[in-house]
């Protein structure tokens, strides 16, 4: 039952966005943090066979069934996590980057990752002066059970809080951060481990990346699982 | 023989040289007057990586790790930009066969480049933390044999680490849409090159009319996580000159203990 085909008519030179219909699953295995339970992982796999062609494209990932609601407690001001609706204390660990020269390799993340997990850490908080950290990284963080914060590249030194004061109004192409943002969202978005999304260390960024951020960050209503949105279903 | 589907990593036989050393134009590089091979000013080059990756590898400098050895490597601020703007080269086979398209995709550079493949010139804009993926299918040589050259330029603002360091040295860095941690930290030595380089994988990704972008999966829950929704939206692209009459499959697998598949 969880095998789908959809005939699409795409006309030349064009794209186009399909949505397949939802695929139902009755109490499939969910994804928890390391601690809470197994990191259970299924297989996507989307291929689009064109007439006359044959297989045209694939695509595959692994991913994680699992909900991560995370909002602000007014009594301490400190950001509660649930998974699957079991509140999580969060244990986690700083995370800069591998390698000050960008000497990235899947040897080292996992040997990373896996130290965190063997810590009994269940987040690894990326920090905004690093990077945007890559799939590999997180393709561990899946397995381990490690939730990711990934902040994006504001920091209170460098935009506006600095010793001297500098940058107030962030880089100097907002547009270009915002091209950078969305295209590292979707690079990511997939991996059950990544848990916030974060606009920067120590500081807000400016007022229109804030926004834009919060606006295409927000999930769809369609998504979201409430009662009004399981009648539309 | 078609050319096999899907993602092929180019990540071995690169060559780099400093921008500086090197008379010739891209178009020359990779027409007339490849590199001849390991031979100065080319040395051999590590994609994905840095300049400074380049450069240690072929122990053209000391480790900046080691001791106070990062004080031996002149600064991007003292050395101008040109001096870590560098060449990176490198061939590759890649022949189509009837309706099959290709991309050259960059999942990462710093911080910006110009391409070459066989005299064709293309640009990979600016920013750190983007990717880049071009279609080559027209440009690629007749004979399968593909000459690639990428000149890479460092961020537009590497800064100047003031004598007293300091976290983010003198800020400059954050002018631009890339890691700022390479100005210095309270942790952290200055990086020499600012991290400009090739610095994520490099592929050519080999399609037949009809390419799937980006799919985006999400799941809903309801009746307490037994009832559960996977969605799942696909940008498609046909890249030929016709209507294209697809079927588009999704399956969901999962391992079971023992290599047993559950569909």
């Amino acid at each position: 039952e969880h095998l789908q085909s959809q005939h699409v008519s795409v006309p030349p030179n064009t794209h186009v966005q399909y949505t397949f219909p939802q695929l139902f699953f009755y109490k499939p295995n969910l994804w928890w943090p390391n601690g809470m339970g197994e990191q259970y992982l299924y297989d996507v796999g989307i291929t689009v066979d064109v007439k006359g062609y044959g297989e045209s494209d694939s695509w595959k990932h692994r991913f994680g069934f699992r909900k991560i609601e995370s909002t602000i407690d007014h009594a301490t001001g400190g950001r509660l996590f649930k998974v699957n609706g079991q509140p999580v204390f969060i244990r986690g660990g700083n995370w800069i980057l591998s390698d000050g020269l960008l000497r990235l390799s899947k040897k080292r993340y996992q040997t990373d990752i896996k130290f965190h997990t063997d810590m009994n850490f269940n987040m690894i908080r990326c920090w905004g002066g690093g990077l945007a950290e890559r799939p590999e990284f997180y393709h561990y963080c899946d397995i381990y059970g490690l939730l990711v914060w990934q902040e994006f590249w504001i920091t209170g030194d460098c935009d506006g809080r600095g010793v001297p004061v500098s940058n107030p109004n962030g880089p100097l192409d907002h547009d270009l951060f915002l091209l950078c943002a969305r295209d590292t969202i979707k690079l990511l978005r997939n991996h059950p481990s990544l848990a916030l999304w974060v606009g920067g260390n120590e500081q807000t960024p400016p007022e229109d990346i804030n926004t834009a951020l919060q606006n295409d960050l927000q999930l769809h209503p369609y998504f979201q699982s409430s009662n009004e949105t399981d009648s539309l279903l | 023989m078609p050319q096999q589907q899907g993602k092929t990593k180019l990540d071995s036989g690169w060559l780099a040289a400093r921008s500086t050393q090197v008379q010739l134009t891209g178009i020359q590089l990779t027409t007339t007057h490849p590199p001849p091979g390991i031979s100065s000013p080319w040395i051999p080059a590590v994609v994905p990586g840095t300049v400074l990756g380049t450069l240690l590898k072929n122990k053209l400098i000391p480790d900046p790790f080691y001791g106070l050895e990062n004080e031996a490597i002149i600064d991007i601020a003292d050395s101008g930009r040109d001096y870590y703007t560098f060449w990176f080269f490198t061939t590759f086979d890649c022949a189509l066969s009837g309706n099959q398209h290709v991309d050259l995709k960059f999942r990462a550079i710093n911080y910006s480049a110009q391409v070459y493949l066989n005299g064709h010139k293309m640009t990979l804009p600016k920013g750190m933390f983007r990717r880049h993926s071009l279609d080559i299918t027209d440009i690629l040589h007749p004979d399968g044999k593909n000459l690639l050259a990428v000149i890479v330029y460092p961020p537009d603002h590497p800064g100047k680490i003031p004598p007293e360091g300091g976290q983010g040295g003198d800020h400059e860095i954050g002018k631009d849409v890339a890691a700022q941690y390479v100005e210095g930290w309270d942790w952290m030595t200055p990086i020499r090159d600012r991290n400009t380089g090739i610095w994520d994988e490099v592929s050519i990704y080999v399609t037949g009319p009809v390419k799937i972008g980006d799919p985006h999966l999400v799941s809903s829950f309801f009746d307490n996580y037994k009832r559960v929704y996977l969605h799942a939206t696909v940008d498609l692209e046909n890249k030929s000159a016709w209507v294209a009459e697809c079927t588009l499959n999704i399956q969901v697998t999962t391992e079971l203990d023992g290599n047993i598949f559950l569909v």
